[in-house]
């Protein structure tokens, strides 16, 4: 799977995702990329996420928009809302894999509870980042 | 003045192991991941919109073979390629997303055109595709997408009746997504 979240100059937000699935499906499998809310979501005045991992956990636990929720209403700041998501609901059920997030204020944050993810960012000072694996 | 603006990509997560992974083929996807952040970037700095710069993000990954999107798909258990994608925009919320496509070249576009262009936000298969050529999206081979490392993947899932969470030949085959 491969993702993008972005700010722009106007403030506003996008998330997108893609992917092939998985190797060997059957029966017209979806994962949770081409679902909103699940891989992907994004959101005016609060934040944008796209997701990758194993589809089925993100879909039941409805990733992307608990993240978004959390911070709407909780006020955590973007790397609790997804830390405290990948790290505990998600995890806490085998569901392994990560996301990339960016807020109204341009701060991304990446969370995997994986050994790595294939990850960039170009921040707010123009500072370009490139990384793979987890303890980087 | 100019507002802030910022992008981050992702190429998928899992098992990726570094003894495992030759420096030519880590060279290869760093390079590919800042091609692609930095395709992303330049929108936003020539003051394009949020929604474009991330689709023209993915779009560079879905052209690279090192990603499982695009031209780097996984094969299903009859050997084609079935790729989804999504799109959404803060600005009203709008969204666009496709499922089960297997010969359009760059499924993230098909997604934003269905954000554009169509009443309705999730179009799957057939009909997906359908609605893609209508837009003007060329009709892809599945010759494209079909590489020797995911037909030696799906073989090796096949014999052992997995699927792709489970094995790995490649220093990132238990990568997810």
């Amino acid at each position: 799977t491969v993702g993008s979240v972005a700010l722009d100059q106007s403030g506003n937000l996008a998330a997108a995702t893609s992917t092939g699935g998985v190797t060997n499906k059957k029966y017209g499998r979806v994962g949770d990329s081409a679902v909103i809310g699940a891989g992907t979501f994004a959101e005016n005045n609060n934040v944008a996420i796209s997701t990758t991992g194993m589809g089925e956990a993100f879909i039941r636990h409805t990733v992307a928009s608990d993240v978004a929720a959390r911070m709407r209403y909780l006020n955590e700041e973007i790397n609790v809302a997804c830390d405290s998501v990948i790290h505990g609901e998600l995890k806490n059920i085998g569901g392994e894999g990560g996301l990339i997030a960016i807020n109204d204020k341009g701060e991304i944050h990446f969370s995997m509870n994986s050994l790595g993810m294939y990850r960039a960012s170009i921040d707010l000072d123009g500072n370009v980042s490139v990384k793979i694996y987890a303890d980087e | 003045m100019t507002k802030p603006f910022a992008i981050a990509i992702h190429g998928g997560a899992g098992t990726i192991l570094s003894s495992q992974m030759t420096e030519t083929h880590h060279q290869q996807i760093v390079s590919a991941l800042e091609t692609a952040v930095c395709a992303g970037y330049q929108v936003l700095k020539q003051g394009g919109d949020a929604l474009e710069a991330v689709v023209v993000a993915v779009t560079h990954l879905e052209n690279s073979p090192h990603f499982n999107a695009g031209c780097g798909s996984v094969l299903t258990h009859k050997e084609m390629v079935e790729m989804d994608a999504s799109v959404m925009f803060g600005d009203q919320k709008q969204v666009g997303a496709i499922a089960g496509v297997r010969h359009i070249k760059n499924p993230i576009t098909l997604a934003r055109d269905v954000l554009k262009h169509s009443q309705h936000v999730f179009l799957v298969g057939d009909g997906a595709e359908e609605f893609a050529f209508e837009q003007g999206h060329t009709y892809t081979e599945q010759d494209y997408f079909f590489t020797d490392r995911r037909y030696e993947q799906l073989q090796s899932m096949k014999e052992k009746g997995l699927f792709a969470l489970s094995e790995s030949s490649y220093p990132d085959d238990k990568k997810f997504g």
